[in-house]
């Protein structure tokens, strides 16, 4: 009912290529035909509705779709990147939680942008980023929390003053600072990824949306410059945070912003994590969503009915 | 239970297999769990195998309950069943899957591959 796919330049390991046919692999025994395949539908067909309970994802109950049903689910590079530097490190006897990167986490959800771009002409001063982030449970130890935002490589030369330009991020609607940079107007233009660490905006749990504003404003001159100073008092033009490569407008998916969350989960049995989405399933009402093996006999009725588990 | 349930009827010292690791191919995809789960699609789990008999060996790691109920077993098997053959180590693998929000997760699952076995 939805897919997963990994693009054909995200991996060169042979454990990740095994994972690129997802995107367009067999589903039961009927093949999906190109179109199905590129658009991430499921064919329409009988047995859908059993399939369903068979592969749902844990946690998602039945009539509870993902938002984006029959999109394509793209993995982004950072989230690949993770899972093989662990995984190969898993495979030579090393803790990925003790990488300082993972900030000993053992669980990253990542989050991607679902804000959109003010289509005004103007000047964009102030940019906001959504993310849902309603799956986190406050059950685990949040350690650690940072958004990415990939800066497009600005149109050279810049034509901005010699002067400091500062990036800073605040939770919307709040003056709390949560992190800053500091751009350098007649530095290289080169495209990549603003790391702002946001911990402190994600900290008072729970949390059903997260919003994080972008804001930029120059910087005072330095008491050295004196050669900017001798040219006299310049006003220094609107900042637009479009022209600093920050503009959401056509971007590729491996471009968008990305909430990344780093928690730390003391549950090791997966038979208990099982068991508490099973049971929030059954509290929605949707006995049965947890998926049996595709190969059983009876999906539908793999549950025991109530009388039979309290027998058992 | 159900190993000798299954070799039961069969005698002699071949069949008698001592507790050890045997291969466990899991592959999430004839699961039906490759819908959300992206990577890996496949891994070798192992799981134990094999009888636990009088006399343990060193290397199984035998808790002293079951030399005890090995040694029970050995002088009256009908009174008590051998210990069992079971993962004494086991370790994690990492599962990059998306969750109900479609939200690309990498989590470490502990527990998921047998790295010895054991009588207990």
């Amino acid at each position: 009912f939805q897919q997963a796919s990994i693009s054909s330049s995200s991996s060169s390991s042979t454990e990740l290529d095994s994972t690129k046919d997802v995107g367009n692999r067999k589903e039961g025994k009927m093949q999906r035909t190109p179109q199905e395949s590129a658009e991430g539908r499921t064919p329409p067909e009988h047995g859908l509705r059993q399939k369903d309970l068979r592969r749902r994802p844990p946690g998602q109950h039945q009539g509870q779709e993902p938002p984006g049903r029959g999109l394509r689910v793209v993995p982004h590079e950072y989230m690949l990147s993770i899972y093989k530097t662990y995984s190969i490190a898993e495979k030579l006897g090393i803790n990925a939680s003790f990488f300082q990167s993972s900030k000993s986490a053992n669980t990253i959800t990542s989050f991607v942008d679902r804000g959109l771009d003010d289509l005004s002409h103007t000047p964009l001063r102030r940019q906001k980023y959504l993310f849902d982030v309603s799956t986190l449970s406050d059950k685990e130890e949040l350690v650690g929390a940072e958004l990415r935002l990939y800066r497009q490589a600005p149109p050279t030369p810049w034509g901005l003053p010699a002067r400091p330009l500062h990036l800073q991020l605040f939770p919307c609607l709040s003056p709390l600072l949560l992190d800053a940079r500091t751009l350098d107007p007649q530095g290289p233009t080169q495209a990549g990824w603003e790391v702002f660490d946001v911990w402190q905006g994600l900290r008072p749990q729970p949390w059903k949306q997260l919003c994080l504003e972008l804001r930029a404003a120059w910087g005072e001159l330095d008491a050295g410059d004196t050669g900017a100073r001798a040219r006299g008092p310049q006003q220094p033009p609107p900042l637009d945070l479009r022209s600093l490569g920050f503009g959401r407008r056509v971007r590729p998916p491996q471009e968008r912003a990305l909430l990344v969350v780093f928690t730390r989960s003391q549950r090791k049995n997966l038979f208990t994590e099982m068991h508490e989405q099973l049971g929030s399933a059954e509290a929605a009402g949707a006995e049965g969503s947890w998926p049996a093996p595709s190969g059983s006999p009876d999906a539908g009725s793999w549950l025991p009915s109530p009388g039979r588990r309290r027998r058992r | 239970t159900a190993f000798a349930s299954r070799h039961g009827k069969r005698h002699g010292k071949k069949s008698r297999l001592r507790c050890s690791r045997k291969p466990l191919h899991v592959n999430f995809k004839e699961l039906g769990w490759d819908d959300w789960i992206i990577a890996p699609l496949e891994y070798e789990a192992y799981h134990c195998e094999g009888v636990c008999d009088f006399p343990l060996r060193s290397h199984l790691e035998p808790t002293n309950h079951a030399i005890i109920q090995t040694l029970m077993n050995s002088m009256d098997p009908g009174s008590t069943p051998p210990s069992c053959c079971v993962p004494t180590k086991l370790t994690p693998i990492s599962i990059l899957y998306i969750d109900a929000g479609n939200n690309v997760v990498y989590k470490q699952y502990e527990d998921m591959v047998v790295e010895s076995c054991g009588c207990r």
